[in-house]
């Protein structure tokens, strides 16, 4: 396909419960991300670069930023763990990566494109998708950087409500 | 939930979704984000990343269900996005919110939820952000 396209790129934060009584500064703060990461990642379009580096440059601008769940500020597990899943995919020929249940990995998207260019699998998980990453030189980092204490506290009620993990959704 | 669609100047199409899962989640669980065709999938003439429930994702095959419609039965971005986000998954019991971005430059962002975190960046160069439904 040769076109000159214009270029477009468009991003989510997540949906779900978001009450309209939110801290001022808390949605400031998550405007402010949303607009960095279209801005990160529509100049790499506008330089010409392919429509995958600007969905990973959005992307770990929202997972670096506490505010939403992925990367940091993900939220726990019952065990009180974070585990990040991700995954990516090219529209022309169709090349995918994924990656689940990683606790370390800074930015899972990227291992995710690493997985896409530089395996022969579709999806790595846990220890091995971990391993991988080291292979590559993906950064790593202590899992305590994932941490915020609002998602703590978050978990910390799903545990006293004890419904069911069916009903936690993030 | 966070992601990603983008069309470059050639005309390629790009999806990507990154998450930290569902809170106190158990078992070694994992949602729609990851899986191919469920919460993430591109092709030559669309691209999706969605948010929401993750196992309704996965049974419902979202993303890839959105655009095979477009590519295959021809059906209108918007129309197929809505179709699959705003009825059939509701209908199954999920929620929840997907982007989605076709090869001639339209946007899709339908939700069921109280709010979805949105943005989008087109020609012009000017950012655009919402967060509820009536924006």
């Amino acid at each position: 396909m040769m076109q000159t396209a214009t270029p477009i790129l468009v991003i989510h934060g997540g949906a779900g419960v978001i009450k309209r009584d939110m801290n001022r500064a808390k949605e400031k703060a998550a405007h402010a991300a949303l607009v960095r990461a279209l801005q990160e990642g529509h100049a790499l379009l506008k330089l010409g670069r392919p429509a995958i580096d600007a969905v990973m440059a959005a992307i770990v601008v929202l997972e670096d930023d506490p505010h939403f769940n992925a990367g940091k500020g993900s939220v726990f597990t019952h065990d009180g763990k974070n585990e990040m899943d991700a995954a990516v995919m090219e529209g022309d020929g169709l090349r995918a990566g994924a990656v689940a249940g990683v606790a370390q990995v800074k930015n899972p998207i990227l291992l995710a494109r690493a997985v896409m260019e530089y395996s022969p699998h579709v999806m790595l998980i846990g220890d091995g998708a971990e391993a991988f990453a080291k292979e590559r030189g993906i950064a790593s980092v202590d899992p305590s950087y994932f941490r915020t204490e609002e998602r703590w506290q978050q978990r910390q009620r799903a545990l006293k409500e004890d419904t069911g993990p069916t009903e936690h959704f993030g | 939930t966070v992601g990603a669609v983008a069309l470059d100047r050639r005309g390629y199409l790009a999806a990507g979704t990154s998450t930290g899962g569902m809170n106190d989640k158990r078992w070694g669980r994992v949602g729609d984000s990851a899986i191919i065709g469920a919460g993430t999938y591109a092709d030559a003439h669309c691209a999706v990343s969605g948010t929401g429930w993750g196992e309704f994702y996965i049974r419902a095959m979202a993303a890839h269900t959105i655009c095979m419609k477009v590519s295959t039965l021809n059906e209108s971005l918007q129309r197929a996005a809505t179709d699959v986000i705003n009825r059939d998954i509701p209908a199954m019991g999920g929620s929840g919110g997907a982007i989605a971005l076709d090869a001639s430059g339209t946007i899709a962002m339908p939700f069921n939820t109280d709010g979805m975190y949105r943005g989008w960046i087109t020609a012009d160069g000017i950012p655009h952000v919402a967060i509820y439904a009536d924006e």
